[in-house]
């Protein structure tokens, strides 16, 4: 359904967003290539509420909508955690 | 705060820094202003001063890039990565990349230069990002409204101390007063606090200039009525908390000092290849700085005070006179020891040294009166 293939579009954004925001900043594995398989799966819960701690955002482990707007705010390039 | 892992840090207090490269977006002496700014911001909180090099390899390297430009961490186009910085260290460590693709400004709108530069500043000395709203570390660009306000948050203070501790006290004679250190940034003089002293003072077309940290204050001719002035608002690219100022008349010019440099300053418009280094005027390389100057019209003489000594300088032959130093108690029996600085006007000498001003006639060589300092601004 074309409603279904837009939403589903939209998501794949959300989380590409998200995976290179987090392995930019947040030492996000990618060595261990932890990949964004589904983002309820615990090792990305647990980096967005990582991120969302440090960033002073609401913990939820949710890619909400406060959580998307951060990321997409200018900043630094240097990582938040981690070498 | 938090530090970068194994918390590298500057073994030095001197540090030397090098903007390679310019913004098109920008005026370059804006550019140079804006780092200036960044640096003292960290400056006024601790041990450290910046020494600008114009080649070679300078601890700090400043330059703006776009997309891959060598360091395996590409920028990525307009928004998003702003800049990066490295933390101290030998070689590409300690240096400042900005992405040319950002909008970059002097204001608030945009992306403003100086407040990225103070930023990534604070990673080129060793600080690692802050969870801290409010801190300049906090990684997520946050624009001020005045940036005349600006000023760094505890946070910043704390983490920067953590590494390079407070700045030096004043000089031991001034009273160390125990209360947390308030760096100048933030200090807004009172023209009628009895405490008040001056930085430098000079003449300027007629009118007199009183420099305290930030500020300075102006009597213009037509007026008894003195005004504060930011000195950014009238010399963008001067620091603040200055050495000493004198007018040559002859030369319609205003010299202004800080640290080892000076500026020569006409009406508004610093002119072009200045800041020089004082030792270009024949300071021996022990004189680091010097504390006040004045240049007395009739005689072409120019007076430096260095300490409880003073140099004589030759305007026509514009060289450092022989028989220099000497000690400021015989040449001006009465004043000193040390002197902020020195006003020539109605044919005396003002020396002010703190609160105090001494009122000096040359001729009789014995000092007339003492004042307040701040005695000029009609308190």
């Amino acid at each position: 359904h074309p409603l279904h293939g837009a939403v589903k579009e939209e998501e794949q954004k959300t989380m590409e967003l998200a995976q290179h925001y987090l392995e930019s900043y947040y030492n996000f594995g990618k060595e261990e290539k932890q990949i964004f398989r589904r983002k309820d799966s615990s090792p990305v819960v647990k980096k967005i509420q990582e991120m969302q701690k440090f960033l002073g955002l609401e913990v939820t482990g949710k890619l909400d909508s406060d959580t998307m707007r951060m990321m997409g705010r200018p900043r630094c390039g240097v990582p938040d955690v981690g070498h | 705060f938090t530090t970068f892992p194994d918390t590298p840090k500057w073994q030095k207090n001197h540090l030397t820094y090098r903007i390679v490269n310019y913004t098109p977006d920008l005026p370059r002496q804006v550019v140079d202003s804006a780092i200036e700014k960044a640096l003292r911001v960290w400056a006024e909180v601790t041990p450290l001063t910046f020494f600008r090099m114009y080649a070679g390899e300078a601890d700090i390297m400043i330059s703006f890039a776009v997309r891959e430009h060598g360091d395996f961490y590409p920028f990525d186009g307009p928004g998003n990565s702003l800049a990066h910085a490295y933390p101290p260290g030998p070689g590409f460590y300690g240096d400042v990349h900005f992405d040319e693709d950002e909008k970059w400004t002097e204001n608030a709108s945009g992306t403003n230069l100086f407040l990225v530069a103070a930023h990534e500043l604070g990673h080129s000395l060793g600080l690692f990002h802050s969870a801290n709203r409010e801190a300049l570390m906090f990684p997520v660009y946050q624009s001020f409204k005045d940036l005349a306000q600006f000023h760094l948050s505890q946070d910043d203070i704390a983490g920067i101390q953590s590494l390079y501790g407070p700045p030096p006290p004043p000089s031991p004679t001034a009273p160390v007063v125990p209360t947390e250190y308030m760096p100048p940034r933030h200090r807004t003089p009172a023209k009628c606090d009895p405490a008040l002293s001056f930085d430098a003072v000079s003449t300027l077309r007629g009118e007199l200039l009183f420099f305290k940290d930030r500020f300075f204050w102006r009597r213009p001719r037509w007026s008894l009525q003195p005004q504060r002035h930011l000195i950014s608002a009238f010399w963008p690219s001067l620091p603040s908390e200055l050495d000493a100022a004198y007018e040559v008349i002859s030369k319609d010019t205003v010299f202004i000092f800080k640290g080892n440099k000076f500026w020569a300053v006409r009406g508004t418009d610093i002119q072009a290849d200045y800041p020089k280094d004082i030792h270009t005027l024949g300071f021996p390389p022990t004189i680091k700085k010097i504390d006040a100057a004045v240049s007395d019209k009739e005689k072409e003489k120019t007076y430096f005070f260095v300490k409880d000594e003073y140099w004589r300088f030759d305007e026509k032959s514009q060289s450092m006179e022989r028989g220099f130093p000497r000690r400021i108690a015989d040449g001006f029996p009465g004043v000193g020891p040390k002197v902020d600085a020195v006003l020539q006007a109605f044919g005396f000498f003002y020396f002010f040294n703190g609160s105090s001003q001494f009122e000096f006639d040359a001729n009789a060589r014995r000092v007339t009166h003492i004042l307040k300092s701040n005695s000029w601004l009609l308190c």
